[in-house]
């Protein structure tokens, strides 16, 4: 029996547009500690991996041990974009071999005494699941800025170029684009913003370097502006994946691991 | 502008 609610169905459906973006299906691992969600992109560019503890939902109920629903993320985005943002909204499931596995989605609107209710059921598929995970890293150089800020430098470098070259050094971050057109260069250095500290660039860079990535991969991370005003980018070198992550409360948030483009 | 590397190797067996 797994049945978990929250107040605001708009941050989840947030964190499943944001999945789609890359991913078509993936398993809902849902435990005790709460939902795991994790896949690769269909080119394995870039892996999304998403935590929602239990704490971080309104009510959160896992009776088993480990649940691997496989879920079509646009069929889910559908149903969710039908949910009022003054809904609550509930996820359950049941384990019942005599029918189709599914997944139930309901919003619940007050109404005085009674309630406004909308019910869907998701089916289920089968989904292969992952028997590889993230190694564990020690990341030398670190970089957080405001998501919006990342969103616009990536929108405007997407007009141009399909790949962006960015360069991390101690004091700056250089991000630029050329095409035969035209080149774009734009320079991001750290600072505080002692009246609104989310305004602030820090970098803590140990080992410059230069890395370039495909636009169009940072332009949808940087989307997940509703997840989190504030992006952290943790680096190593330009042959070991960056992570992008956008943190939310309760330890739980969405982090992407994206490869570069390698010159040898 | 080299190419586009994969996550392939990156991972490790559970």
């Amino acid at each position: 029996m797994l049945e978990c609610k929250l107040q605001e169905p708009k941050v989840f459906r947030s964190v499943v547009e944001a999945m789609s973006e890359h991913i078509k299906e993936c398993n809902f691992e849902f435990t005790r500690e709460g939902l795991k969600m994790q896949a690769l992109d269909s080119s394995h560019i870039a892996f999304t991996f998403v935590t929602l503890s239990a704490t971080w939902w309104n009510e959160y109920r896992c009776d088993d041990e480990a649940l691997l629903l496989g879920v079509n993320l646009e069929t889910l985005l559908k149903i969710l974009k039908c949910g009022p943002d003054n809904s609550l909204l509930a996820l359950s499931y049941e384990n019942d071999d005599d029918e189709v596995s599914e997944l139930k989605v309901k919003f619940e609107v007050d109404r005085g005494e009674k309630k406004d209710v909308a019910e869907f059921a998701l089916k289920l598929t089968h989904i292969d699941p992952m028997e590889e995970e993230v190694p564990e890293l020690t990341w030398t150089n670190e970089l957080e800025m405001p998501t919006q800020e990342l969103f616009r430098i990536a929108r405007d470098i997407s007009l141009f170029s399909e790949i962006m070259v960015l360069e991390f050094d101690k004091d700056k971050l250089r991000i630029s684009c050329s095409s035969k057109e035209s080149t774009a260069d734009y320079l991001v250095h750290p600072f505080e913003d002692s009246t609104n500290a989310s305004n602030s660039v820090r970098m803590n860079i140990e080992a410059p370097f230069k890395v370039s990535l495909t636009t169009h991969y940072v332009l949808s991370f940087a989307k997940n502006k509703n997840i989190n005003e504030r992006v952290v980018i943790k680096m190593i070198d330009a042959e070991t994946p960056l992570m992008f992550s956008f943190s939310m409360k309760e330890g739980s948030g969405i982090c992407y691991y994206i490869a570069g483009r390698l010159t040898d | 502008q080299g190419y586009q590397g994969r996550l392939d190797g990156f991972f490790k067996k559970k």
